[in-house]
């Protein structure tokens, strides 16, 4: 899977999810990519998330909506995203990965899985990881 | 803060010899979308092109690259939102085409519909005159060989996304 959220300089909020699927899944199936809610949500007025992940887990939860009803009950990017992620993680075992930006351009890369190769590009500066932890920065 | 884009390239497990080819490809995606932005784009424009440069990376699970189903073919899913209007496109299990996400953004802009799926979206990229491609364009050695070595019965393609309890 692979996805991406901006913030335009009217502050116009996008998003944008893509996906093959899972490994060996049966012909038909369908994730969480194309469901409004799970593998994306956007509003002008909250925010946007990109999510990847067990499809079928993040489905369950609504994973991107759900974490911008944490941003609208006041939670930052960071405390939203990573309380979906735990949500999802301890009521249905799922692990995945969420990129969340809020309409001032506040943005989060959150994973509960091993890695999730991210970059988000800000003020002319480029910043990248793939292990948890990891924040790496590069002049644009 | 304004403007700024966010871009992911899957979570999983990544082969550590994989590790520099996906940090490179989220990379150049982001500085794509950037330029878009800097252009004075929309964030829409600059989701979409993000996303486009990652279906086309063979790297990443989506356009050429995606994992193959049971049989060994591809059919990919995508969506784009937009937070201004809240109009969404979306299309599920679509097969031969290179960038699904820009045929979400033509459900978006073009259908009154959220999401069409498998033959109907097939026809839909037809009259919008998105060129088809040939599902072998679509996959790798990598990821035929992964669907090989999950054709096993005992074998969880999805281990390394299910939480382990505790």
């Amino acid at each position: 899977t692979v996805g991406a959220v901006a913030v335009d300089s009217e502050g116009n909020i996008a998003c944008a999810t893509s996906s093959g699927g899972i490994l060996n899944k049966m012909e038909g199936r369908v994730g969480d990519t194309p469901c409004i809610g799970s593998g994306g949500y956007a509003d002008n007025r909250m925010g946007a998330v990109s999510t990847t992940g067990h499809g079928e887990a993040i489905m369950k939860v609504t994973l991107a909506r759900l974490i911008l009803f944490h941003m609208e009950q006041g939670q930052s990017v960071e405390a939203a995203s990573d309380l979906g992620l735990a949500y999802m993680k301890s009521r249905v075992s799922g692990l995945g990965g969420v990129v969340t930006v809020d309409p001032q351009g506040h943005w989060a890369t959150c994973f509960t899985s091993q890695q999730m190769a991210w970059a988000a590009a800000q003020k002319d500066t480029l910043h990248y990881g793939l292990y948890t932890g990891e924040h790496f920065t590069q002049s644009i | 803060m304004l403007p700024v884009v966010v871009v992911h390239g899957g979570a999983g497990q990544i082969p550590k010899e994989w590790s520099e080819k996906s940090t490179s490809g989220v990379c150049s995606a982001a500085r794509a979308g950037y330029r878009i932005l800097q252009g004075g784009g929309s964030s829409m424009d600059a989701v979409v092109e993000a996303a486009t440069q990652l279906e086309n990376n063979p790297s990443f699970n989506a356009g050429c690259g995606s994992v193959l189903n049971v049989k060994g073919e591809v059919e990919m899913d995508a969506i784009v939102m937009d937070g201004k209007t809240l109009a969404t496109g979306a299309v599920s299990a679509v097969r031969n085409i290179a960038n699904p996400i820009q045929l979400a953004r033509l459900v978006m802009d073009k259908t009154s519909h959220a999401c069409l799926t498998a033959e109907g979206a097939s026809q839909f990229a037809r009259s919008m005159g998105v060129p088809e491609v040939p599902q072998e364009s679509l996959i790798t050695e990598y990821s035929r060989m992964r669907w090989k070595k999950n054709l096993a019965p005992d074998a969880n393609p999805v281990e390394c996304q299910i939480g382990k309890m505790g």
